[in-house]
């Protein structure tokens, strides 16, 4: 009674009661089974210290390597059907989520709603997902290069040049066009996004994604600009809201690879609708 | 004749490096927003154009023929589709295609907005096809009620009040259609089902 499971097919995802988190998931036809975490945090934007470079447009620069959690317990609502169950959870006024397990699909999709972002306190905000799961990774993990072969990154670790750590988050991040993931000895763990963001694994185990920034200082690189975008509607102005999808993936070791090349086509190339209104005797 | 001139231009222009990064001024920002949506209408258009062609019986090459009227949905994602949402007429079906890009065959889940519960998907053999409402959830309707009016000047009145889903198996590089009427009375073996909700303390 303390979890709850939802998918029609043959993924599984078990949700705490109590914490409304995401606690487990499950392939009931490959047998992977990975304990998993995921919430959302964000990072408030350095806006220059004894270094005077503040967070921007072109710099990510975070004021300390320890991010605010948005909610430690969500309320959850779960949807079942035949065809798809989907789990609506509402991290903060303006962070909310809808995961969806389809019955034909044996990958999670994970639709997040963003702002829009509070800045009345006067704190930029660097707003990611993040997703632990309990696996042995050494440092490594793997980002796209440009949608095409991934490419093994080790944290805190450039293969080309001795590498000073001055910046343990933001010297981490690598660009996210198609994805990342994560292996141990057993397990893949990946994550494919919808859009360009940026990525990283700050710890073994995790993989975090960015998926919206506000801030409220240029980063004196040449923009001129806060990256402070709004959404207007007559009079009143307010913080852009972002809405997207990513897709979670837990696979056998080295069976992970067939699922990225598929899915991340499919992701975009999405099929086009078109509509129209005919007379049901004439259809053809 | 419709092309896609707008987005071959705005394509090449947002491969500015401040484009691809997001590191643009704001009002350069809006420009590129602009041209792409020009150019996404305009292809809109082409699309529309030629499944209109391809799914004439009468044209015999000549897509001038075409009696049907196709149109998209851009703000779908936050449940904004007038076409999916009116009222269908009994005796007419709103007709739904789905065009593959890729090439390989695929099943994807379509999900439209809808206001009626009572409708039955058939394919184009016309065989009905297992469907799925689902409400359409506050954050999602609040989403529509900002941006729609922002991004169209439309003052949206209505929410829509189902997702209604259903699986949309596709060929490569190709189409299927799919055909949605109202049940004049639901019957017992329809294949659709209203999702049942629970929320845990």
């Amino acid at each position: 009674e303390e979890t709850i499971e939802i998918g029609p097919g043959n993924l599984k995802l078990s949700f705490s009661s109590t914490s409304g988190q995401l606690k487990r998931m499950f392939n009931a036809k490959t047998g992977v089974d990975i304990p998993v975490q995921q919430s959302y945090l964000w990072y408030s934007s350095s806006t220059g210290d004894s270094d005077g470079q503040a967070s921007g447009a072109y710099i990510f620069r975070p004021t300390g390597s320890t991010p605010s959690v948005a909610s430690r317990s969500v309320p959850l609502k779960i949807i079942r059907g035949h065809l798809v169950d989907e789990v609506h959870q509402q991290f903060s006024p303006w962070i909310s989520q809808i995961i969806r397990v389809y019955k034909h699909q044996e990958h999670a999709e994970f639709e997040f709603t963003v702002g829009p972002i509070p800045v009345d306190d006067s704190i930029g905000k660097e707003v990611i997902t993040r997703l632990t799961a309990n696996m042995a990774t050494d440092k490594v993990f793997y980002t796209d290069s440009n949608a095409r072969d991934f490419i093994k990154r080790i944290r805190d670790y450039r293969a080309d040049w001795p590498l000073t750590v001055t910046q343990p988050v933001a010297g981490n991040y690598y660009p996210i066009n198609l994805g990342i993931y994560m292996e141990d000895r057993n397990s893949e763990f990946s994550v494919l996004v919808d859009r360009a963001t940026g990525g990283s694994s700050i710890k073994d185990g995790e993989i975090e994604l960015m998926l919206h920034r506000r801030m409220l200082n240029d980063d004196s690189r040449g923009v001129g600009e806060p990256l402070d975008e709004l959404v207007c509607l007559n009079v009143t102005c307010e913080g852009l809201t972002v809405r997207g999808n990513y897709y979670v993936s837990i696979n056998k070791r080295g069976a992970g690879a067939q699922w990225r090349r598929t899915a991340g086509q499919e992701i975009y190339s999405p099929l086009i609708l078109a509509f129209s209104h005919e007379d049901s005797e004439k259809w053809k | 004749s419709p092309n896609t001139d707008g987005l071959g231009d705005a394509l090449g222009i947002a491969q500015h490096h401040d484009a691809v990064t997001g590191t643009a001024k704001q009002h350069t920002t809006n420009d590129y927003a602009k041209r792409l949506a020009i150019g996404a209408t305009e292809a809109e258009i082409v699309v529309d154009s030629a499944l209109s062609c391809l799914l004439s019986s009468e044209t015999n090459g000549n897509c001038t023929a075409s009696k049907s009227t196709f149109s998209q949905c851009q703000l779908l994602n936050i449940s904004f589709c007038p076409p999916t949402e009116e009222d269908i007429p009994q005796g007419k079906s709103l007709v739904v295609v789905a065009y593959n890009p890729l090439s390989w065959s695929r099943t994807d889940m379509i999900r439209i907005p809808v206001n009626n519960d009572n409708l039955v998907v058939k394919d184009s053999t016309g065989n009905v096809v297992e469907s799925q409402y689902l409400e359409v959830d506050t954050v999602t309707a609040k989403l529509r009620k900002v941006y729609v009016e922002a991004y169209t000047g439309i003052s949206d009145k209505h929410a829509a009040k189902y997702w209604l889903i259903f699986p949309a198996s596709v060929p490569p590089l190709g189409w299927n259609t799919y055909f949605i009427s109202k049940e004049a009375e639901k019957a017992g073996n329809i294949d659709s089902y209203v999702s049942a909700a629970d929320q845990p303390t």
